[in-house]
């Protein structure tokens, strides 16, 4: 019985849905390079306040579904911004109805000479950051924040198209850059046919009072496509040598941490540096490179375990595809092979619990709605290096409603993407 | 590639450690 338990998460059932209230944590308030994090939709955001473009459940794992797309494309073929422009920023097309995916977690930086704060979606799977900028020549999305307006600010200047920093773009955005007027364009293009296209550009970047960056490289936005719901634009911080860590390297030696808050109500933090203070119990593992992917931090996982448990998977079917970790994809997607052994551990051993209507990509889902509290098997997965990462009990379910709470993880469409 | 997403990573302390070439976990990271 005790190993029944060990193995075992309870949980109460109301303490599955965010509260309405925010209740933040002063931690990461403590440090001096750190950032608050916190859920684009929750009580903790400004952008909550915009109630009325809140996605729906079911549309923000279609727009994760379609982030999963963009991922994969980037392995399956490498774009070209002769696609989407030629020389000119202003004459892009535009298509409507194209999502970026959900991206989810949010952090405030500052822009500018005075700076100006926005809210910007942090994300480890892309490089390139970028904000809408006036006068927003082509399109900008509705965005809760003022637009940057760049000669409002006495250190913003273009990158020139003849700069070596100009041609850097292709590979940290997979397109090659445009020139209009004699200033670099970029322009990053999504599987899904959302982008942001507009002007290379550096300026101050302020991280929190202390941490400020003069000539940061970003893209100042005049063409931007997709549900970004009301965010400013995208932090990336994927491994490129134009994303924020390797910008900050001289000072932060390409090492941040962050810890996503266990619901939309509660607070995170992302501190950069070895000076925020890491647990003494975290455990490495080895960072591996994927080909086509050298942007994204890519792990080995080795196996996994539901309930104590270990799963018959041959490692080989970890391996075939390789696997990555990613701030902005909502749901872990596995191996078909890999997740039907999952989904089916996990179903045998809820089988107390009545199941509920798939919920879009996710296809195990229960009705807790008669219960008070419930409990459910810990699920471990395993990485090369010995090292063991327990998913927390919220990081098991996706819930809709008390009546649709699903298994938050989903099947590639094959064993090999 | 399989994608380890974000559900998955709340409350763990997730450390990225480029310059040598390491991932960091640990659990209860935001307390």
């Amino acid at each position: 019985a005790a190993a029944a338990i060990q193995h075992r998460h309870t949980i109460h059932v109301s303490s599955l849905l965010p509260s309405s209230i925010c209740q933040s944590s002063a931690q990461e308030l403590d440090k001096k390079s750190s950032l608050r994090v916190v859920h684009k939709h929750g009580p903790c955001s400004e952008l909550h306040q915009d109630k009325a473009n809140i996605p729906t459940h079911a549309e923000i794992l279609l727009q994760d579904e379609a982030r999963v797309k963009s991922i994969h494309s980037k392995f399956a073929n490498k774009g070209s911004i002769n696609d989407i422009d030629q020389n000119d920023a202003a004459n892009l097309p535009a298509k409507d109805g194209s999502v970026v995916g959900s991206g989810n977690y949010i952090v405030t930086v500052g822009l500018g000479s005075p700076k100006k704060d926005l809210n910007l979606i942090f994300d480890t799977g892309s490089d390139i950051t970028w904000t809408q900028c006036q006068p927003c020549a082509r399109s900008c999305y509705k965005q809760k924040d003022p637009i940057f307006e760049p000669s409002l600010s006495s250190s913003y200047s273009n990158i020139s198209c003849s700069s070596t920093i100009c041609n850097s773009l292709s590979s940290a955005t997979g397109n090659s850059p445009g020139c209009s007027s004699s200033a670099c364009v970029y322009g990053i293009q999504y599987g899904d046919s959302s982008f942001s296209v507009g002007f290379f550009a550096k300026d101050t970047l302020s991280l929190t009072s202390t941490d400020v960056f003069p000539n940061f490289l970003f893209g100042c936005g005049q063409n931007n496509q997709g549900l970004f719901g009301g965010a400013a634009g995208l932090l990336g911080l994927g491994r490129d040598k134009l994303s924020l860590p390797s910008q900050t390297a001289a000072k932060y030696f390409k090492y941040f941490s962050y810890c996503l808050p266990s619901s939309a109500s509660s607070t995170g933090f992302l501190t950069f540096g070895y000076g925020g203070g890491v647990s003494r119990s975290v455990k490495f593992t080895p960072l591996s490179t994927i080909s086509d992917g050298t942007s994204f931090y890519g792990i080995d996982i080795i196996g996994m375990t539901v309930g104590g448990q270990k799963l018959p998977i041959s490692a080989s079917v970890f391996s075939a595809g390789g696997a990555i970790i990613d701030s902005g994809t909502v749901i872990t997607r596995l191996p078909p092979t890999a997740y039907d052994a999952l989904k089916s551990a996990f179903r045998k051993q809820m089988s107390q619990y009545p199941m509920a209507q798939p919920l879009s990509i996710l296809d195990t889902c229960y009705d807790f709605s008669k219960y008070s509290t419930v409990t459910i098997p810990k699920i471990n997965f395993f990485l090369s290096g010995s090292v063991v990462v327990p998913i927390d009990a919220k990081g098991i379910f996706y819930v809709n409603s008390i009546s649709q709470v699903c298994l938050a993880f989903a099947p590639n469409g094959d064993d090999t993407d | 590639v399989g994608i380890f997403g974000n559900t998955q990573q709340k409350t763990l302390q997730v450390v990225y450690d480029g310059a040598k070439g390491r991932l960091g976990f640990a659990s209860g990271g935001c307390s």
